[in-house]
């Protein structure tokens, strides 16, 4: 009995001690975090660029629950998640499998392109499923917005110019500028150091290539630094990007190009701005499981950058929305910047723990929730320039209604 | 997943949705 006991105990101290030690790397992983996001000063130490400190992201301010959700290693989950949705099912299982998908998901299996379910190999491909055009009669009037997206609408409105705050959802608001990139407010001027951080980056990647941003005519810096509408001269100056980039990207349709180009030339906005008063909108729209999940063009414009912003890949349910504060910040995005003819435009596909792969289909080079991103710093983002894609607009022209990609699953 | 648009237009642009409603690709955002 005396050898029981001692085994016992031997057993209380290995779980306890073995439990303190999780616990305490874990809160020191987050503190971490913190930190770097507060002090700017990366952990490996290789670039000390205290500019980055303007990012002032309240990581967690909830209860626990969120706190140990945001343990786990979601982007892993995510990972597997997908692969285990790319294995193929036998023929014979795909229909039923796929009917309890789309009866849980209430997803609609009426408008597919291809409605025969077992030419759908797995749950990956049936969920990126195309659906028959005339389903989706587009609103060609070129003075409306159209949705980019089935779904449903989070939150819409405009954003103050001199807060430059959306609201994500009732009362939770963040940043523009980090939602769609500061790195030491890129947008606004672009200090030597920042230009050093853009080239080290692309010594670290050197596929990923830096662009200034500022010179974008349209670029938010414009809007954030005063109101919209008092347009000054010096923003439309012509682009002198240093780089080209996707060389793959070329004048595949100059038909479409040529439908662009009297609407949006920089010329022609230059006019037709000097004489409109503008404002910054915005809308948020959550594409629920069983959505349509590829988003189109939501009107004629011109995409001139992506920044790919890896990320956490946290729920974006209503619900983890409304109690998560940061949560677009967090995630897994890619903010697509460019202009239309009214100014300055912006479409940024936000990930999420089961969808964390964003694709565009004018890029192939973009890969995100990718295992080797470890290495990725925190809250930083990886710009890649269209400049290539035409050369009379300097940027992928797009038409609306045009698919542009969608989500896949992991 | 979330889609998430912001963008310059006049500010005579108004929008055609409702915080809830559930939107189609294609249909009606705003109209300026």
């Amino acid at each position: 009995r005396p050898e029981n006991s001692k085994k016992r105990m031997v057993k209380w101290v290995v779980a306890t001690s073995f439990t303190l030690i999780v616990s305490s790397y874990l809160i020191n992983q987050h503190y971490q975090k913190i930190k770097v996001a507060e002090s700017g000063d990366v952990v490996e130490g290789d670039l000390q660029d205290k500019e980055k400190g303007k990012y002032r992201i309240k990581i967690f301010n909830n209860n626990w629950l969120f706190f140990c959700y945001s343990t786990l290693p979601l982007n892993a989950i995510s990972r597997l998640w997908g692969q285990v949705n790319s294995l193929n099912l036998p023929t014979w299982v795909r229909p039923w499998s796929y009917k309890l998908y789309a009866t849980l998901f209430h997803a609609n299996l009426d408008e597919m392109d291809d409605p025969d379910l077992s030419h759908y190999e797995n749950l990956s491909q049936f969920f990126y499923r195309t659906i028959r055009p005339e389903t989706r009669p587009i609103d060609f009037d070129e003075n409306v917005v159209v949705c980019p997206s089935d779904g449903k609408v989070l939150q819409f409105g405009i954003i103050d110019p001199h807060l430059g705050h959306i609201e994500q959802v009732k009362g939770l608001t963040y940043s523009v500028k980090e939602f769609l990139g500061t790195h030491g407010h890129p947008l606004l001027q672009r200090t030597p150091s920042e230009e050093k951080l853009g080239q080290d980056a692309k010594t670290d990647n050197d596929h990923r290539e830096f662009a200034r941003i500022n010179d974008i005519p349209y670029s938010l810096n414009d809007i954030i630094g005063h109101t919209p509408g008092s347009q000054s001269e010096d923003h439309l100056q012509p682009f002198d990007y240093k780089m080209e980039k996707n060389q793959a990207i070329s004048d595949q349709d100059s038909s479409k190009t040529l439908t662009l180009l009297s609407e949006l030339s920089p010329n022609y906005v230059k006019q037709k701005l000097s004489s409109t008063d503008t404002q910054l909108y915005f809308a948020v729209i959550y594409l629920a499981p069983g959505d349509y999940h590829h988003y189109h063009s939501p009107v004629n414009w011109v995409c001139k950058l992506r920044r790919h912003f890896p990320g956490e890949l946290f729920s974006v349910a209503p619900y983890f929305q409304r109690n998560f504060p940061n949560l677009f910040v967090l995630n897994e995005r890619v903010a697509l910047l460019g202009h239309w003819k009214h100014g300055f435009f912006s479409m940024t596909p936000v990930g999420a723990t089961n969808v964390g792969s964003i694709k565009l289909n004018f890029d192939k080079e973009l890969i995100t929730n990718e295992k080797t991103q470890r290495h990725c710093k925190p809250h930083t983002c990886y710009e890649a320039t269209y400049e290539n894609a035409s050369k009379v607009l300097g940027g992928v022209p797009l038409i609306k209604g045009e698919e542009m990609g969608g989500f896949m699953l992991g | 997943s979330t889609v998430v648009l912001c963008f310059e237009a006049p500010r005579e642009f108004n929008f055609k949705i409702n915080v809830g409603d559930k939107v189609k690709m294609g249909q009606p955002l705003g109209k300026v």
